[in-house]
């Protein structure tokens, strides 16, 4: 008899690539890159790539709201992210549980090498 | 034998509440409403509570970026939305397609009776 097998995704199969910011960069520099690739979400990188924070168009818009103009300020710092070997499902659950709807996709030097969000999970 | 038959989700099931705002609104109220609500999307409509538009984290971001300032200016008019008979995959269907990543949920009268984005999908 034919045995049923589902077969497993990984985000190395499912990520695109990322357009990231620096620290130093204003906030109106983000807010273009965010239109120009039609993205809403930056992950902030150091010098090195490495993943240092993650910038959305929620927060450009919590900026909008509290007046803030600063990117420094509406960075968010403690990141969640996923890596190439992770399955998919739990990409998802980390996104469900923490109620965001993309991970930024680092390599084992955490430096960003792609992005995932909920709309390529679906 | 044991029958292997696929339960088929409606997006009843799936959706949440939606939190809507006036085309007359300001883009500070529906920033502020963004971030009290913890949601990126939200319907625009209209006196009788029918579907007119949407507007977006990501549309007020372009705002920000391209200088505009009045609501009208940055509502999404041609909305794709979707009702609580359909099941889930169709509606996937339609966010990967037009890329986009929430559809306003309508009953038949094409008023707005909640939401469903793409986390609440994954
Ligand atoms: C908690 S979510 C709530 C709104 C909506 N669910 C969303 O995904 O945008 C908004 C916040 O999540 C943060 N965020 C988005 N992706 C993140 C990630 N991968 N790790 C940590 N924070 C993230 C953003 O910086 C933003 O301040
Ligand atoms: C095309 S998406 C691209 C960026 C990203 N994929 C996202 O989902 O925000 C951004 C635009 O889609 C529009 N949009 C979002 N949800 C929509 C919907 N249900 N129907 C029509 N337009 C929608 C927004 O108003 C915004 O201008």
């Amino acid at each position: 008899p034919m045995k049923m097998t589902k077969e497993i995704k990984f985000i190395r199969s499912v990520k695109r690539d990322a357009f990231t910011c620096k620290l130093e960069d204003g906030i109106k520099y983000v807010a273009n890159l965010i239109i120009k690739e039609s993205t809403n979400h930056v992950p902030v990188v150091d010098n090195n790539n490495k993943l240092i924070g993650i910038v959305t168009s929620f927060d450009i818009t919590k900026g909008l709201a509290l007046g803030k103009n600063k990117l420094d300020e509406i960075v968010t710092k403690k990141v969640i992210y996923t890596t190439c070997d992770e399955p998919i499902e739990i990409a998802a659950r980390k996104m469900k549980i923490n109620k965001i709807s993309a991970l930024p996709v680092v390599d084992k030097e955490n430096k960003v090498i792609g992005i995932v969000s909920a709309e390529d999970l679906i």
